[in-house]
């Protein structure tokens, strides 16, 4: 574990933590994405499988069964509870997400480590993470307002990637050159994806004015 | 075995 994993890792636990915090105060989901949830719930479930085979650390356990449990209570609240299932944006969230799931998963039957269920399961996770944001970014877009929270999720979510890259340049030259060209290539894609969210942020935030995505 | 096999990263 190095300070850039850790960061990463607390990063994008806060940023869940935001999202459930926004959730459960607004009792809105208004401007959130549930396609983008709901492929953050398959990616945690597809990574995560060995959760039950391969003891790695109580660290490592707990994390997955947080990651697990969140996004999985978050598409519950979006789809059932009755408060918050009325504020989502159905007409606004529109992206066709099941694309995302097939493109991935043919990704994963050509590019993996190995042939096998986990290696694909595992590929196909670390491929559909690269753009699940892509349904919420999507519905910022056509939100006008994005309310702080939000914004501030997405933020955090960016982010956390980005310090997983840090993490394996520190790796590739501390632990020996071991080249992991799958979440390389898939977590520079992932966060060149937020490029234009950060920069309007920051704008926002230079500014101080209501971020605002062009259209 | 090698850090590609044992998937430690979340």
């Amino acid at each position: 574990m190095n300070a850039f994993r850790f960061l990463g890792d607390m990063t994008h636990l806060f940023s869940v933590l935001v999202l459930l915090l926004k959730i459960y105060a607004t009792k809105s989901c208004s401007g959130v994405s549930r396609k983008t949830q709901e492929l953050y719930m398959v990616v945690f479930v597809a990574r995560y499988m060995d959760l039950f085979t391969d003891y790695i650390s109580l660290y490592n356990s707990v994390m997955k069964v947080v990651f697990i449990t969140s996004s999985a209570a978050i598409v519950w609240c979006m789809r059932r509870h009755p408060q918050v299932r009325r504020t989502y944006d159905r007409d606004q969230d529109t992206f066709r997400h099941v694309v995302l799931v097939a493109a991935s998963f043919v990704l994963a039957l050509i590019f993996n480590e190995r042939f096998t269920f986990r290696e694909i399961c595992w590929a196909f996770s670390i491929y559909l993470e690269a753009v699940a944001i892509l349904p919420q970014l999507v519905l910022l877009q056509r939100s006008r307002n994005v309310d702080n929270l939000t914004g501030q999720y997405v933020l955090f979510l960016g982010a956390y990637r980005a310090f997983y890259i840090l993490n394996w340049i520190y790796r590739y030259f501390t632990e020996g050159h071991t080249s992991r060209w799958i979440p390389w290539i898939a977590g520079l894609v992932q966060t060149a994806l937020y490029a234009d969210f950060f920069y309007y942020y920051f704008l926002s935030w230079k500014n101080n004015v209501k971020l605002e995505l062009p259209a | 075995d090698s850090y590609a096999e044992k998937k430690d990263e979340l």
